[in-house]
């Protein structure tokens, strides 16, 4: 089984 | 104020049709330079970041930094009534505005459409995305990459993508069995639009969500070519350029092993 990852993980906020 | 004028509409269409099914409600930032886009899909597992530079305008002007939260099913309806050959102007005010004008003329200047678009406010987070070395950068026919994505649609729900050598390949399995679609670095370029070229630094062997690859290739009409940038526990980025005067990329978080 393989999980999705949030995109939001990878990039910083503003 | 904020005014832009677009000689092909068809672009615009094409921009909004490549990102609508992905994000509902976008912040359309404008300043001096270009208009920028940036959102999510709502699960937070893709983005998009569209850039259209000023130069892409016949007209364009903006006093001071403005940014429209567009409805994109809203701004669809609009521009589902523009041809491809219409010329479209964009207008609002300079500080906060509540609604954007947007004009159609015909080519032959018989006719024009005006509309007003309510803005919608957007409550997302901004993301910076961090400059990045990639693995390998496979660039290929966008036509191709669309129907790749398709074909395995039918086999799986997910795609692994492996760069070795001189060759990227796609494979998806599934209750019917296993798909594995191989393409190797074009030996001689007739066409640039329709080979394959392999750049690769280091092997990279990643598994995405197809249902979102699938949304990406919507901007298939945008440019004869995509590129893919890979690199081993970083999103995936599929790029369609705009021209000589922006692009679209897509990132797309990758799955990983339990």
């Amino acid at each position: 089984f393989r999980q999705q990852q949030d995109i939001r993980s990878f990039f910083t906020r503003k | 104020m904020f005014e832009a004028k677009l000689q092909q509409g068809g672009l615009l269409k094409k921009i909004l049709e490549s990102v609508k099914d992905l994000v509902v409600d976008g912040l359309w930032d404008c300043d001096g330079a270009a208009i920028t886009l940036q959102g999510m899909d709502s699960s937070h597992v893709a983005l998009v970041e569209m850039l259209l530079r000023a130069e892409a305008f016949e007209h364009y002007r903006c006093d001071r930094n403005v940014t429209l939260g567009m409805n994109h099913n809203h701004l669809s309806k609009i521009l589902k009534c523009a041809n491809n050959d219409d010329i479209v102007i964009l207008k609002a005010a300079d500080q906060n505005p509540d609604s954007c004008s947007l004009i159609l003329e015909s080519k032959n200047g018989e006719k024009t459409s005006d509309f007003v678009v309510s803005l919608v406010r957007i409550d997302t987070d901004q993301l910076g995305i961090p400059e990045t070395e990639y693995s390998a950068h496979v660039k290929m026919s966008s036509g191709e990459f669309q129907r790749i994505c398709r074909d395995l649609s039918q086999f799986g729900d997910a795609v692994q993508i492996t760069c070795s050598k001189q060759d990227v390949k796609f494979s998806s399995s599934g209750e019917t069995g296993k798909a594995n679609i191989t393409l190797t670095h074009s030996a001689t370029v007739d066409k640039e639009e329709e080979s394959v070229t392999v750049d690769l630094k280091e092997p990279v062997d990643l598994t995405f969500a197809l249902r979102f690859l699938n949304l990406f290739t919507k901007a298939t009409p945008i440019s004869d070519t995509v590129t893919l940038s890979l690199s081993q526990e970083a999103p995936l980025v599929v790029e369609y350029k705009i021209g000589d005067s922006g692009h679209i990329r897509y990132f797309l978080a990758p799955k990983i092993q339990e």
